[in-house]
């Protein structure tokens, strides 16, 4: 609903989220199809394999909902590249994090499945260093939930992160950094406007942004190290954003 | 030189329509 005082740039932003209930049964079908090769199989390695076939899956919904968006559109192909080989790990990350966000449940995980697993049993079936990295996870998801971050913010956050003028060789470097501008302008003056109790909120959700990053760049290590040791599923958009970006 | 991405050309360059 248009709400008085709503940025009209923010609900585009949002209209653009897409329905959760139709990517998580896209998915399951998907990974139903699968199973197929690796049935009966149940150790950390499988446990790991299925999670990069649920983050391989939620990277092609990632780019489908990039190029639902009408600024994301009126770029060239190669600058979209770019654009996602900047940032694909950060929305995988922010992705699953928003996700537990909304769930609102310290000790249990949502799955882009929609399956709910207890944490204990998923830091349980993974290697030390992807137990820590789902830990931090759940502890920045934690903090957002404190800040009482909203679909709307979400909706404008993943934008701030994909249009990131930083991005080196970008053919229309000027339109990437005007829509960063729009987008958080429109984040600045909604936030003023629906927490207007909450002056510095602004502020305060750009700060996590700075620990997605380092995040997803753990994450890609951890998946770069995994990949070399061959347990990482292979033929997939996961693997060829990793090869593009570290090539 | 970054190796080209086959799959995500192949994402952004189709045509939805047809």
């Amino acid at each position: 609903p248009q709400l008085p005082g709503l940025p009209p740039l923010v609900l585009e932003l949002l209209g653009c989220d897409q329905d959760e209930l139709m990517v998580q049964n896209k998915i399951i079908a998907h990974l139903q199809q699968e199973q197929g090769c690796s049935r009966g199989r149940h150790d950390k390695s499988s446990t790991f394999s299925q999670m990069c076939r649920m983050a391989d899956q939620t990277l092609f919904s990632i780019v489908e909902w990039a190029r639902s968006c009408a600024f994301f559109k009126e770029l060239k192909v190669g600058d979209q590249m770019k654009l996602l080989h900047n940032c694909w790990s950060e929305l995988l990350v922010l992705d699953h994090i928003f996700r537990q966000v909304l769930h609102a449940k310290e000790d249990s995980i949502l799955l882009v499945t929609g399956q709910e697993i207890k944490l204990p049993l998923i830091l349980d079936e993974v290697d030390a260093t992807l137990s820590s990295l789902v830990q931090k996870g759940q502890n920045l998801a934690m903090r957002l939930h404190t800040l009482q971050v909203d679909r709307r913010e979400i909706a404008c956050l993943k934008f701030i992160v994909l249009f990131n003028p930083n991005v080196k060789m970008l053919e229309n470097q000027a339109f990437v950094e005007g829509v960063q501008e729009q987008v958080n302008g429109a984040l600045l003056e909604y936030t003023l406007t629906t927490y207007p109790q909450f002056q510095e909120k602004f502020s305060q959700l750009l700060v996590p942004l700075t620990e997605v990053r380092s995040l997803s760049m753990q994450a890609e290590d951890y998946l770069c190290y995994m990949n070399l040791s061959g347990e990482v599923p292979c033929n997939n958009l996961l693997i060829e954003m990793l090869h593009a970006k570290r090539a | 030189k970054k190796k080209d991405n086959a799959l995500l050309r192949y994402l952004l360059d189709k045509d939805d329509t047809v």
